[in-house]
């Protein structure tokens, strides 16, 4: 474990936590694409299934368990519990046009052709691209709550501190997955503009509106 | 080193 991980992985907790009180509280999941929040769903069931096969530490776990329960919560609230604020005639990206290639992906670059290997590779090429519903939705309405734009730079933050840590792992013990890595730049690069969008609006006190 | 071994990472 170094600081970019740790802090990675407290900007990706921030991001969920985030997004579950923004829905709770507000009982509205306006401005929210559930298709990214099932793709996340996805990605960790398909990520984490090494719960029940191998045991890393009390922390890996812990972390686990919650981006998981967390997870089938926002989509549970999304779809269930709040879906009368679901805004679907804006979350209109096309999920399968991303799963199906990623999955063909999976099974042809990756480290073993073992299941848990495969599913993990799966869920490392989805999460690279499982914002665009999101972003997609965003540019549809053409603007975000602020609550929301707070949620997506946590979650861009996450993986852009991944990198980082990644870059230490190679020079500190010689570690280095190229899948993840390559995926990771993938992930971040797709929050380029939205972070430009942020940092020269949202924190300046303005709402985020992408130009028309 | 085996990478598939364990990720150790979330």
């Amino acid at each position: 474990m170094n600081l970019f991980r740790l802090a990675g992985d407290v900007s990706h907790l921030l991001a969920i936590i985030i997004l579950l009180l923004k829905i709770w509280r507000t009982r509205s999941c306006a401005g929210i694409s559930g298709k990214s929040q099932i793709l996340f769903a996805l990605v960790f069931t398909t990520r984490y299934l090494d719960l029940l096969t191998t045991f890393i530490s009390f922390y890996n776990t812990t972390m686990k368990v919650i981006y998981i329960g967390c997870s089938y919560a926002t989509v549970w609230m999304i779809y269930a519990k709040f879906k009368a604020t679901y805004d679907s005639n804006h979350d209109t990206f096309r999920m399968e046009f991303l799963v199906i290639p990623i999955a063909a992906l999976s099974l042809l670059v990756n480290h073993d052709f073992a299941p848990l290997e495969i599913l993990w590779t799966f869920s490392i090429y989805l999460e690279s691209v499982a914002i665009l519903p999101q972003l997609f939705m965003v540019s549809k309405t053409g603007e975000a709550e602020t609550i929301t734009s707070h949620y997506l730079f946590a979650l861009g933050l996450y993986r852009a501190l991944y990198l980082m840590n990644w870059i230490w792992r190679f020079f500190a013990e010689g570690f280095f997955d190229l899948i993840a890595i390559v995926a990771g730049l993938v992930q971040t690069i797709l929050y380029c503009d939205f972070f430009y969008l942020y940092i020269t609006k949202v924190l300046k006190g303005k709402k985020l509106s992408l130009p028309a | 080193h085996d990478l598939t071994a364990k990720h150790d990472e979330l």
